[in-house]
């Protein structure tokens, strides 16, 4: 393991942090996407399930669990917890899950490195990913007021993201044989999704004022 | 180990 791998990890994990303390300790979850939060259970559910399978190092599987469990509870959270619940934007939430599931699996059954379950299930969660942030970003873009934390939140992820690509350039000149396009491209993909909000989120911090998404 | 690389990555 790498330090790029190692922070990305990390910024991953404070983003989770980050969003568990909005919900658990303030308990709201405003300008929060269900939709983006349910697609990651998704994405870790598929990505994950060689869990009992395939054992990498205890630090690996732990922050599977992590992943997983966290992204469970923010679901659970935002759906059956009273208090959270009642300060969801729902009406603001309303992207399609399966417009954004189904050219994945689609893309997954075409495109992948080997035709086996795991892997098909891998990659789909690899094109999942890349797209699931759509939902909240297009949530801030109507919402327009973002809190702190949330911003926060996103950034954070986003730096996971970025963390993630140089960790890939490291490995590919310091290991032999390591080349993942299909990583690799929708991990690149997905960074770039966030280029606009962290275009805002610089220039409000450079500004010293609160973050406002243009309309 | 028949496993790509990437796996080792979350």
């Amino acid at each position: 393991m790498n330090i790029f791998r190692l922070a990305g990890d990390m910024t991953h994990l404070a983003s989770v942090l980050v969003l568990l303390l909005k919900i658990h300790t303030i308990k709201s979850c405003a300008g929060v996407s269900l939709k983006t939060q349910e697609l990651y259970v998704i994405v870790f559910a598929t990505r994950y399930l060689d869990i009992f399978t395939s054992f990498v190092s205890i630090y690996n599987s732990l922050m599977k669990l992590i992943f997983l469990g966290s992204s469970f509870s923010i679901v659970w959270y935002m759906r059956y917890h009273k208090a959270v619940h009642r300060t969801y934007d729902r009406e603001q939430d309303t992207f399609r899950h399966w417009f954004l599931m189904l050219p994945c699996i689609l893309l997954a059954l075409l495109i992948h490195e080997k035709f086996t379950f795991f892997e098909v299930m891998w990659t789909f969660s690899l094109y999942l990913e890349a797209v699931a942030i759509l939902p909240q970003l297009v949530l801030l873009q109507r919402t327009r007021n973002i809190d702190n934390l949330t911003g926060q939140y996103i950034f954070l992820l986003g730096g996971y993201r970025g963390f993630y690509i140089l960790n890939w350039i490291y490995r590919y000149f310091t290991e032999p044989h390591y080349v993942h396009w299909i990583t690799w491209i929708s991990g690149l993909v997905q960074t770039l999704l966030y280029a606009d909000f962290f275009y805002y989120y610089f220039l409000s911090w450079k500004n010293n004022k609160k973050l406002q998404l243009p309309a | 180990q028949d496993q790509p690389q990437n796996h080792d990555e979350l």
